[in-house]
């Protein structure tokens, strides 16, 4: 289709797409980035490979801006309450470990609601973080209704004057729609129990997850809402490519990233630093 | 999904006699496109299709399967081939307990599946136990030891406080001693990256000598499963791979990227969060769901 117009060749932007493909960006999306640099090629050609190695990370860039804000919005008046969801094992409970930490610094005392009440001591580990920051943990016996705890949790927390609450879940896979049904209960238990919660629905995503992490965003939003997603386990030797889909399809900012096991291992999405690493 | 792509390729080419390049080639687009789609690695994906294509190409086309179709089942019997069959085959041969290292990333589902192990072993006659290794997650051990409880297996373990090179030595006596064939050692989560954390691996390794070391992934790992596979492989000796989280949609083209770079094979498929979850590894099922 395009004629090889300055000094880029074919073997220029098979490396390129490439590179893109291997940092998860996915096929659809990344042959969206070439045609388009492509043909901006074709109407004036690139100097360099720097040259259009800049203008896609403008464009990458740009994707994520259309997503949306990438603050975490909590009110200032009242309790703001915070869910966090997500498939299994992508670090939600260490999420909100990190979460009340960062909300401690920034001067609020988050009260911790332990809605995992199925897996195999997901209490005890929510426990251990609650004992680490100094946050009071909300928990019923294992086995026990999560949108029961999650009430029960909630009033706790308001006749004790909270100003912040962050729900733990238990991971599921997006495709069981019975746990799904679940997590749609707890959500609108909360907003009866609290009028506006929750006001920030933060789902949590593994970076080393591939293209599966489209349609886990897609069906969580679908269900409950999401507010923001969590990117996880940056550290890894992934680049959580697939974001750009879930940016471009459903305007999904990325508000926080994971880049460790610790309690401080928590940063605010900084989308031109995630740009410039994916091509280190 | 990739038949009726192949098909709508296809649909005129109802006449012609062979399989030509040019046929062949415009297919393997497609095929190309369902495997990166699937999370297969770029470079597994090109290297597979290249197969595909010398055994495609100039195939008569058979009477009874449409073009499309004879692509397709070039492409599944390469796919099955490839993902290649030693079910679940586990070695227990050496001194007892024989010890069965679980390593992988964080969130993984090593601690999850060494429990699902456990059961199937002792239902194939075995008397498993546990050993609990990751000293560092929060109620980590805890984990294991609720699960323990539920399945009626021993865990062994010694808080957090000892080095997991001293529990899994002790572990091994104490479960000889009480006349345990096979102890399955959970390990805490770590990344390839960090150095520190794989040399404590290869620490543990070089102390109990394990008859299995298994690399617990997700199967809706992306293409960093190649890079993943290999550290872990080229520190370790990888014998098996245990690809969970097959109950959710996520292809599992993982799958094949690790099998195809490393030759390790797939032993099990946890397939759900309860502790009968595990099954034994098909390469025809997963081929088909790779292949959307
Ligand atoms: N390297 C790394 N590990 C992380 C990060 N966040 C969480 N983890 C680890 O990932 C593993 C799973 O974390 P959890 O917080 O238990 O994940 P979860 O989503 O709550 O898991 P389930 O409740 O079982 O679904 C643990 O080993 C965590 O220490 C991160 O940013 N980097
Ligand atoms: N749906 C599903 N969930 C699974 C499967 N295997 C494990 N899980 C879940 O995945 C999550 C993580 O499992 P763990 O066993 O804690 O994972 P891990 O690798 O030990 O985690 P770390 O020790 O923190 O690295 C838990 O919520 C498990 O219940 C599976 O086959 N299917
Ligand atoms: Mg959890
Ligand atoms: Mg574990």
């Amino acid at each position: 289709l395009f004629r090889t117009a300055g000094t880029l060749d074919a073997a220029f932007w098979d490396e390129l797409e490439e590179r893109l493909i291997a940092a998860d960006v996915g096929a659809h999306v990344t042959a969206d980035l070439i045609t388009e640099l492509r043909a901006r090629d074709a109407r004036r050609a690139f100097a360099s490979g720097e040259d259009a190695e800049t203008a896609l990370r403008e464009l990458l860039e740009a994707i994520l801006a259309r997503a949306g804000d990438t603050g975490l919005y909590l009110p200032e008046e009242g309790v703001g309450v915070v869910l966090v969801i997500g498939v299994n094992g992508t670090g939600k409970t260490t999420t909100v470990a990190k979460l009340t930490r960062y909300l401690q610094l920034g001067g609020r005392a988050p009260f911790l609601i332990a809605g995992d009440t199925f897996r195999a001591a997901a209490i005890d580990q929510l426990k251990v973080w609650g004992d680490r920051t100094g946050a009071t943990v909300f928990a019923q016996s294992p086995g026990s209704d999560t949108a029961a705890v999650v009430f029960d949790g909630i009033g706790a927390a308001i006749s004790r004057g909270a100003d912040t609450i962050i729900i733990d879940t238990a991971g599921r896979l997006h495709t069981k729609t019975n746990l799904m049904a679940e997590l749609e209960k707890v959500r609108r238990v909360i907003g009866r129990r609290q009028a506006g919660a929750p006001h920030e629905t933060l789902l949590v995503l593994d970076a080393v997850t591939g293209q599966n992490g489209l349609i886990q965003a897609k069906t969580f939003m679908g269900s409950v809402g999401v507010t923001g997603l969590v990117l996880t386990k940056l550290d890894s030797s992934a680049k959580g490519g697939v974001v750009f889909a879930i940016a471009e399809e459903l305007r999904l900012p990325i508000k926080l990233v994971g880049t460790g096991e610790r309690i401080d291992d928590l940063q605010p999405f900084d989308p031109s630093e995630f740009v410039r690493a994916l091509f280190s | 999904s990739l038949t009726d792509r192949l098909q709508g390729i296809f649909g005129e080419l109802r006449n012609h006699g062979r399989l030509s390049e040019a046929d062949v080639d415009v297919a393997l687009k497609e095929v190309r496109l369902a495997l990166l789609e699937a999370d297969v690695h770029f470079r597994v994906a090109r290297d597979f299709v290249k197969r595909v294509r010398d055994r495609a190409v100039g195939v008569e086309v058979s009477q009874s399967l449409t073009p499309a179709q004879q692509v397709l089942r070039i492409v599944n019997e390469e796919l099955v081939e490839t993902l290649g069959g030693t079910a679940g085959r586990l070695d227990w041969t050496g001194p007892v307990p024989a010890p069965i290292l679980m390593v992988g990333l964080n969130g993984q589902g090593k601690t999850t599946s060494s429990a699902k192990l456990a059961v199937r072993l002792r239902k194939m006659g075995q008397r498993p136990f546990m050993i609990a290794c990751d000293t560092f997650r929060p109620a980590a051990i805890q984990q294991l030891v609720t699960l323990g409880k539920q399945v009626g297996c021993d865990v062994y373990e010694e808080g957090t406080e000892a080095s997991p090179v001293e529990i899994a030595r002790r572990g091994l006596e104490w479960g000889r001693d009480r006349g345990h064939t096979i102890a399955i050692v959970d390990t805490a989560g770590r990344q390839q990256v960090d150095e520190r954390l794989m040399d404590e691996l290869v620490e543990l390794r070089q102390a109990i000598n394990p008859t299995e070391i298994l690399l617990v992934a997700s199967a809706m790992t992306g293409q960093e499963a190649v890079n993943v596979a290999q550290a872990f492989h080229a520190r370790l000796g990888l014998t098996g791979l245990v690809l969970t989280q097959i109950d959710g949609d996520a292809r599992g083209g993982a799958a094949l990227s690790i099998r195809a770079v490393t030759g390790i094979p797939v032993k099990f498929l946890g397939v759900g969060e309860k502790i009968e979850a595990l099954a034994e590894f098909h390469p025809d099922r997963v081929a088909s769901r790779i292949l959307g």
